[in-house]
């Protein structure tokens, strides 16, 4: 069976606490072309911001270690997305649906 | 029949239009259903025009929701909303001296092209649907679209960005569409409320400067009772100010455009939560984000109605 396409992706929170940091995440989100969910896009990142990115699997794995390694603090929102997606329409099957 | 459309699931493209050819049919005495154009992809652009014909002209409240494709509690709440004024209509005396006093534009689906693309391909899809002839990415930002200082800060000139300007302003047949028809009713259209997602905040202008507006005491004030009525719901606290100082800058937007041709009240509510789900608010959330929701709209037009 066919993956299901958001299988394995992560949403991400990361505040950044210092200008060194800011550039930092605008660096690796413009390069990585992440989505972002809040804000809209990497031109609003500054310090203090809140940021919520979602994060593809292949993304993750290179993305995540590379936060640690920067010491860059994140908090993961959603560690399922798919998961997430099948449990935001309770009420109908989304096989149905879709 | 209208008890029997389930509120609190998300609905197809398709649903919703099924749903308010059904209102068009069965409740004319208060509901109008038109189009104003076409998008991208040919698909009508609905609205529904709801209120008592009591008087030959009526001031007019305009709502849109689903700018943003992925943001579906707006598509959502806009039904609600639809939902409450008619069957509360007869039994509410707030909802009745609104249908009496005004007429409400709703549109419940703007962005129609993106909607149905994130139900059918990519569920965090955002943008419009329009192609690129020079690049391979679809779409434009349908809020940075505006002819408001076009395309300055917070908008991208790169057709791959999310927040994609377009070529030029009102590029996009859905803004266009929509442009057109709120200038054409300037001076009926009083209020401007556009439905998005996620933060939890009633924004009002500016969104492209840092400054206040002319009538900022009156805005202010209809927005602090806004969330003051809002959170007498559930408890849940809402942020309320100007969109450049309260979210971020951003250029092209709807609300800024809205209030800019004239309209006195133009505000863009970020409807629940404020991350832990996301875009993916639950549909077991859909009645109490809905109902504390209409509460500040109610107080909006309340608002409205007075002579601040």
């Amino acid at each position: 069976p066919r993956r299901p396409r958001y299988a394995g992706d992560k949403v991400i929170r990361v505040v950044p606490e210092s200008e060194r940091e800011t550039q930092i995440l605008k660096a690796a989100f413009n390069r990585l072309k992440v989505d972002l969910w809040q804000p809209s896009s990497t031109f609003h990142i500054s310090e203090g911001m809140v940021i919520d990115v979602r994060v593809p699997q292949n993304t993750s794995r290179s993305l995540l270690p590379y936060l640690q390694q920067a010491n860059i603090h994140y908090t993961i929102l959603i560690s399922d997305l798919q998961k997430a997606i099948e449990n935001e329409t309770g009420q109908r099957a989304s096989r149905h649906r879709r | 029949s209208l008890p029997a459309y389930n509120y609190e699931v998300y609905h197809s493209l398709e649903e919703i239009e099924e749903w308010m050819y059904y209102l068009n049919k069965t409740h004319s005495d208060l509901v109008h259903m038109f189009s104003v154009g076409k998008s991208y992809e040919g698909r009508p652009l609905y609205v529904l025009k709801l209120g008592k014909r009591s008087r030959p002209y009526k001031k007019a409240v305009w709502i849109d929701c689903g700018i943003h494709a992925r943001e579906w509690i707006g598509p959502a709440f806009c039904q609600w909303f639809v939902k409450e004024a008619l069957q509360t209509y007869q039994t509410d005396p707030a909802m009745k001296k609104m249908l009496t006093q005004l007429y409400f534009y709703v549109m419940p689906v703007f962005n129609v092209d993106g909607y149905h693309y994130s139900w059918t391909n990519d569920r965090f899809w955002r943008k419009t649907r329009s192609k690129n002839s020079r690049f391979w990415c679809h779409g434009v930002d349908a809020n940075r679209n505006w002819k408001v200082k076009w395309c300055d800060e917070g908008a991208s000139l790169h057709p791959c960005d999310d927040t994609y300007c377009g070529p030029f302003p009102e590029s996009e047949p859905e803004v266009k569409a929509v442009a057109h028809f709120l200038r054409k009713h300037r001076k009926q259209i009083k209020a401007y409320l556009s439905f998005h997602a996620y933060a939890q905040m009633l924004l009002y202008p500016y969104s492209y400067k840092y400054a206040t507006i002319p009538n900022f005491s009156c805005v202010e004030s209809a927005a602090y009772n806004a969330v003051n009525a809002l959170q007498s719901a559930y408890g849940v606290r809402y942020r309320y100010g100007p969109a450049s100082s309260t979210l971020y800058v951003s250029s092209g937007s709807s609300m800024d455009w809205a209030y800019k041709n004239g309209i006195p009240y133009a505000f863009a509510f970020e409807l629940r939560d404020t991350g832990h789900f996301g875009f993916l608010l639950p549909e077991t959330l859909i009645r109490p984000t809905c109902t504390e929701t209409m509460l500040a709209v109610k107080n909006i037009t309340f608002h409205l109605l007075k002579k601040c």
